[in-house]
């Protein structure tokens, strides 16, 4: 048996437009989400450890394949406040979700085909950074709308005291510079997507801060903490010139 | 021309 209630539901919302289905994995621990988008450019790698629901049981280990479209209708029209409730019996071809309104007492059902989805296994390294920058989810948020209206990509500067983001496109340029406190082995200037970058803000509501982890070759990464768990973004680098 | 790499290379199954 498995049964999982949660109830920050807006984590499907934010990365509806990055992946269409996805397995989660459900073991005792918790549940994980790990999925690269159709372009190989973006992954997302979720995690909600078993300690964030209430409650929460799972006695066997079992994958379900949800398709993330339909999630967000279902999650959508129940609002931002809804708690979204996961069960599944020893049959693993269907589930149960279980929208809960706790505004309204509304309670609504489905009973959901698990699908079979052929999805890469990504083994993800662990990774030294030249620099790893905290900074308020919403102001980074802020920038990566306000930029996105007139440009399509991002260079991130990082100094000790400032990150700025810089983007130039054919109307002209933008920068954007913000304060931290965060560590860095050193100066770092990279180029990044501002739509994806978009994509990833969408998390925003999860977490007061996000975090940007940066190196000039390697994967970039974009974290929110949330409650007894993370949810990671991964970006892949430019190559060639 | 730069290009956006495949995170495939970096994470994909070993």
């Amino acid at each position: 048996l498995f049964h999982a209630r949660f109830e920050q539901a807006g984590l499907v919302d934010a990365i509806k437009d990055l992946i269409q289905d996805s397995d989660f994995h459900c073991r005792d621990s918790g549940i994980a989400l790990r999925n690269m988008d159709n372009s190989q450019v973006a992954v997302v790698v979720i995690l909600l450890e078993a300690g964030g629901f209430l409650p929460y049981h799972c006695d066997r280990r079992l994958n379900l394949g949800i398709s993330l479209t339909s999630l967000t209708k279902i999650v959508h029209y129940a609002g931002d406040e809804a708690t979204l409730a996961l069960k599944a019996n020893d049959n693993p071809d269907t589930f149960n979700l279980v929208l809960e309104c706790l505004q309204t007492g509304c309670i609504i059902k489905y009973d959901i085909k698990s699908r079979d989805i052929d999805q890469e296994h990504l083994e993800i390294p662990k990774t030294d950074y030249a620099a790893t920058i905290t900074i308020p989810s919403a102001e980074f948020q802020r920038i990566c709308r306000n930029l996105s209206q007139l440009l399509e990509s991002v260079a991130n500067e990082a100094s000790e005291e400032r990150i700025k983001f810089s983007s130039s496109g054919d109307i002209g340029s933008g920068s954007a510079t913000l304060r931290h406190n965060s560590d860095l082995t050193g100066p770092i200037a990279l180029t990044i997507s501002l739509k994806y970058l978009v994509n990833f803000s969408k998390a925003t509501a999860l977490s007061y801060s996000v975090t940007l982890s940066l190196s000039s070759e390697v994967p970039q990464l974009v974290e929110y903490k949330v409650e007894s768990g993370f949810a990671r973004f991964y970006f892949a680098p430019q190559i060639g010139e | 021309p730069a290009g956006q790499g495949s995170l495939l290379s970096y994470f994909g199954q070993k």
